[in-house]
């Protein structure tokens, strides 16, 4: 959950 | 005791991917307990001297009855020590974090998660590994989720 997580507020950052 | 590794791979630079997920501001780990501990009051300390900081959250989540029995009735605040190393412009960053829910006897919950990243250019990679010392058989699977 951690990593799909962290992927997409990431993803959302950019 | 339990192991698990994950190979992980960020779309983003080492640079970004610190600032983002270890922000001095927490914004990142509100954000991450508010959805996926059900906590959208998760506090986070700002990092202190010692590259220290700690998340206390209080998850909302179902559990097994024996796991509430063992945890006293109710779950606890869990108290998350993080620690991080990395310097600005540095290649690799390693992200140690130990939560343990804040009752008597804690630490035989205790969960460690430690995240090494490396720079790749424009994005990075690494690895999560997380060890589980939960005593009681047959948490490690709920743990995991």
């Amino acid at each position: 959950k951690f990593i799909e997580f962290t992927n997409r507020y990431l993803a959302d950052a950019d | 005791m339990k192991e698990a590794v994950f190979d992980v791979n960020f779309n983003v630079s080492l640079k970004t991917f610190i600032e983002t997920v270890y922000s001095d501001d927490g914004k990142f780990y509100k954000s991450f307990h508010s959805e996926v501990t059900n906590d959208p009051k998760a506090k986070v300390t700002s990092w202190d001297h010692t590259h220290s900081r700690t998340i206390t959250f209080t998850p909302d989540v179902k559990l097994p009855g024996f796991f509430k029995t063992a945890l006293g009735g109710a779950i606890p605040p869990i108290n998350d020590a993080q620690q991080l190393t990395y310097s600005e412009g540095a290649t690799s960053a390693k992200g140690l974090s130990v939560s343990t829910p804040s009752i008597k006897g804690g630490e035989r919950f205790r969960t460690q998660v430690e995240i090494e990243i490396q720079s790749c250019g424009a994005t990075c990679k690494g690895k999560i590994r997380i060890e589980l010392t939960a005593s009681i058989f047959g948490l490690q699977g709920m743990l995991e989720g």
